[in-house]
Parts: structure tokens; C-alpha cells; sequence
């Protein structure tokens, strides 16, 4: 018996020229049967997952024949949101390695890339409004993310149903932007002399919020997701401190010597500018814990590995959706199998309704730039990334790890043969090894 | 299967499938049809994972005469 034919079926408006979205439904229908298997989906999101599913399904007997067996799959994602976090200031990423991530997640049915294109190091996101902030902050003329980069990365992401959210970290993490926008970070003082360093932005001038103004509204119509990652983190508080404007502006402002209500209330407009952009906005948990006051539909990323699911119950009980990848930093590498771990690690098992678990939309897998870049992202990655995959798309009833091993050990070879330098697991062997 | 399906049936009958008999293709229900680039593309990609791998490694390398 012969399989000669896949159909493939789009029930409902295909949505084959939109943009994915948190929304998107991706769920699908696979049956297998001679002599023509047939995938229905609802969107073309739906079918891409399906076709991923089918093209795992054919494999080659030990006479190298191509088989499948008749089989029915009925699947849809345990949560909305699958990302992969990945950082091109610290280390730039040419665009071939930023695309073969996008191929790799779609193996993975990861349906987010957690762009965070700039930060402290470099600035490559060129900016059609501000060109000088790459032209002086990135590494050099040629580490930079053109528009058409930009667009490059967007629509290759599409076709897989992937989308792009871009971090653009503010009052701190901002170095680079510095050198291309004057007077946008706050000047430094030591013992009341103005020293040549700068720290967050400068939260007490008018012109910072014009500034972003601007620059959001071009991000707004560059990025075409709803959602934007303001970040929002590991804020210093020294240098605005020592500056006696930010001193003269607390005091105006009754902020006391509080900082963190300095941060909240520079937060807080920046906030403001997005929704005004009609975007919604990711921030990272410390925005949260120092009490900002935020939209409905705020989305916090808990990130800190103590007490995260403490900190999920929380971020839920004040009913703002929630992202997790506190367990998941797969920068931090050890010797073994160290995807058990992120394997493991479940979303939901914190106390709390069952509306707050409604609460938690997904997850992401973070692979920040110190020590990774074109060189060991990919093996970095994959499969451990795979680990986070599983247990964002399948039921939370899979979770047998001797199971998943047998599983991801076949996966990761499929990776490599896709032409994905994913690392072993253990020990093993791939079967095409003889043929290389 | 990775990631595993919310839900799997397996029978144990075989399929054999050809790479040169094999098409992937819209429905004639579907509401995407050929002008959905993003489908064509997705139809190609995957027939290539599915069978690249062998195409790309048919077997040793043929010399020419000279």
C-alpha cells in the first residue's frame, strides 16, 4: 500500500497574508490512511504545525524505503505562547543564524522570537529616525540590523508562524543609546562633580519622553506584533542619585529618596506612550515587584529563579498575565543532561485559581549573548530548547523522562539531518552518520 | 513525535511513500488555494525534510570519464 498524496485543508478565513498573533489558532487534524492522508486546519498557523507533525511521521526502514504508518492525530498547544529569547547586543547575530533559530524553533513549534536587539554593548537596530543611535552605538557600520534585515527576519518568521516581539530595554540596560542621543541618559556626579560616565535615562526631562515618543511610534509600524517588550530591569539607582537634577526632580516630585517611585513613574509614561501607539506592553517581573502601576493586559516575564512560582501567583492574583522563563536560562550550562531539568520545570504549579493559571499564556526559553554568539547559539540551544518545547505544546500529562529521552534522541537527530547543530543528549548515534 | 501530540492513534499498517509519487497539495475544500505563498512554500519545505535528506545522499559520487 502506497501513500500518494497529503491534502491539505483551511476550514475557516485562512489568514494565509496576516501576521500570527497570540491568538492564532493553531490547533490541527492529521489522518494518515490510503492512499491520501489528510491535514485540516482552521488557519494556515495550524496547518504549518500539522505539516511538521506529518513530515516527523515518514521515516525510512532498514532497506531505505520511505513509510508511514496509517495513524490520526488531533493537537492543539497547552499554552499561546512558545518563545525563544535571544540577545544580538552582547554578541551580534548575523541574519543566516537568526534565520536558522526561526527553522530550528518551527521543528520545535515555538511560535515567538524574543528579539532583544539592543542593550548596555551595542545598539544594531538601525533606526530610519534615529540613525546616529546605531551609527555610534553599534559595534561597527556593518553589525547592524537594516530595515530590510529587519523585514528579512519578520516575514521568514511568518512563514513559519512565528512572531517577532522586540525588546527595546529601558530606564537601564541603555549604555549604547547613549552615544548616539544626547542627553538622553542621566550624566553621572561623583562627590558633586560631574564625572564622564552615564547612567539609566534621564527620567526628569521632557525630552526623554519625546524621544520615545518618537522612536516607539517607528517601532510600532516596523514591528507589526501587538506586543512590545519595554524591559524594565535590573535598574541602578547610584548614578541617578548622585545628579542634583534627578535630587532637585525627586523633590518636586515627593518621591522622598525612593528611587524606585522615580523608576515607576518613568515607567509608567513609557507605558503610556505604547498604549497610546495602540501596542501592548511585556515587562520584565521587577516592574511588577516595585509596584509601577500597569495597564490591564500588561504581560510580565518572570525571570528570577527564587521563588518563581511564588512569583507567578502573585502577578496572577493581581490579574495580569504572566510569562515565565525563570527556569529556563539556557546560557547557564553544566556538564550532563541538564534538559531533564528544564523538562521538569511546570508552568502551573504554583497555588492559585484555576482563572490565575488561565493567566500564565507560556513560556520562554532565554539565551543571552555573554559567551554565545554565530559560533555555539545553535548546539547552545538545541535540543535543550527542545526540553522548553515540549512542555509549552504538549499535554501537562507528558512528562515521563525516559520516554521524552527515546523521543528527543530521534528529534535531535532529525535536527542535525535538517541541518541543525543541535548537541547529543548522551551517548548514541544518529542513523545517517555512516552516510556523511 | 516532538513535540508530542495532544492526542495519537497508530496503526500498525504500513504506508510506502516515493518521493517521486508523493505531492503534497491544497484540498479542493480549503479556503487557501496556490496563491497562498505561505502554504507553497510550507509544501516545499517539507516535502524537502521529508525527502531531502536522501536526494542530497543518493550514493557515491559518479565521476566523469575525463
Amino acid at each position: 500500500p502506497q501513500l500518494q498524496k497529503l491534502l491539505v485543508s483551511i476550514n475557516l478565513q485562512s489568514e494565509c497574508n496576516s501576521f500570527p498573533s497570540l491568538s492564532s489558532d493553531e490547533s490541527y487534524s492529521l489522518l494518515v490512511q490510503e492512499p491520501v492522508a489528510l491535514l485540516k486546519a482552521n488557519r494556515v498557523w495550524g496547518a504549518l504545525r500539522g505539516l511538521e507533525t506529518f513530515s516527523q511521521l515518514v521515516y525510512q526502514d532498514s532497506y531505505g524505503a520511505f513509510t508511514i504508518n496509517e495513524s490520526s492525530i488531533a493537537d492543539s498547544p497547552r499554552f499561546p505562547h512558545r518563545g525563544i529569547l535571544i540577545d544580538t547586543s552582547r554578541h551580534y547575530l548575523p541574519v543566516k543564524i537568526i534565520l536558522k533559530t526561526l527553522d530550528a524553533m518551527a521543528f520545535n513549534k515555538f511560535n515567538v522570537l524574543h528579539w532583544h536587539i539592543v542593550d548596555d554593548q551595542s545598539f544594531p537596530y538601525q533606526s530610519t529616525t534615529f540613525p546616529e543611535l546605531s551609527n555610534k552605538g553599534s559595534y561597527s557600520l556593518s553589525h547592524v540590523y537594516s530595515p530590510n534585515d529587519v523585514r528579512t527576519v519578520l516575514e521568514y518568521a511568518r512563514f513559519r508562524g512565528i512572531r517577532v516581539i522586540p525588546e527595546f530595554d529601558t530606564p537601564g540596560h541603555t549604555q549604547s543609546w547613549g552615544k548616539g542621543q544626547k542627553n538622553l541618559l542621566t550624566p553621572c556626579y561623583n562627590q558633586k562633580i560631574r564625572s564622564q560616565t552615564f547612567g539609566p535615562v534621564d527620567p526628569s526631562v521632557n525630552t526623554t519622553y519625546a524621544f520615545f515618543d518618537t522612536f516607539f511610534k517607528e517601532i510600532s509600524s516596523v514591528f507589526p506584533d501587538q506586543f512590545i517588550h519595554l524591559g524594565g530591569d535590573e535598574v541602578e539607582f547610584q548614578c541617578w542619585a548622585s545628579n542634583p537634577n534627578i535630587q532637585n526632580f525627586m523633590k518636586k516630585k515627593g518621591f522622598g529618596n525612593d528611587f524606585r517611585r522615580l523608576e515607576s513613574f518613568y515607567i509608567k509614561k513609557i507605558l503610556d506612550i505604547i498604549t497610546s501607539l495602540k501596542k501592548n506592553s511585556i515587562v520584565w517581573q521587577e516592574v511588577f515587584d516595585d509596584k509601577v502601576e500597569l495597564q490591564p493586559g500588561t504581560v510580565v516575564e518572570v525571570w528570577k529563579s527564587e521563588h518563581y512560582l511564588n512569583e507567578l501567583a502573585q502577578v496572577t492574583e493581581s490579574g495580569f498575565p504572566a510569562i515565565l522563563s525563570a527556569p529556563w536560562y539556557l546560557d547557564l550550562i553544566s556538564y550532563g543532561q541538564d534538559w531533564r531539568n528544564y523538562y521538569k520545570a511546570e508552568p502551573l504549579n504554583f497555588i492559585g485559581s484555576e482563572q490565575q493559571k488561565q493567566l500564565v499564556i507560556g513560556g520562554e526559553a532565554c539565551l543571552w549573548g555573554e559567551y554565545v554568539d554565530a559560533t555555539n547559539l545553535i548546539p547552545r540551544l538545541w535540543p535543550r530548547a527542545s526540553a522548553v518545547g515540549e512542555r509549552l505544546w504538549s499535554p501537562k500529562t507528558i512528562t515521563d523522562l525516559e520516554n521524552a529521552y527515546s523521543r528527543l534522541a530521534v528529534h535531535r537527530c532529525r535536527m542535525v539531518s535538517r541541518g541543525i547543530a543541535a548537541q547529543p543528549l548522551f551517548t548514541g548515534y544518529c542513523n545517517y552518520e555512516n552516510k556523511m | 513525535l516532538w513535540p508530542f501530540p495532544r492526542s495519537v492513534q497508530m496503526f500498525p499498517r504500513l504506508l510506502y511513500i516515493s518521493a517521486e509519487n508523493f505531492h503534497i497539495d491544497h484540498s479542493p475544500n480549503s479556503t487557501a488555494g496556490p496563491s497562498c505563498s505561505l502554504l507553497q512554500e510550507a509544501f516545499r519545505r517539507y516535502y524537502n525534510y521529508v525527502f531531502g535528506f536522501y536526494k542530497r545522499h543518493p550514493g557515491p559520487a559518479k565521476f566523469q570519464d575525463q
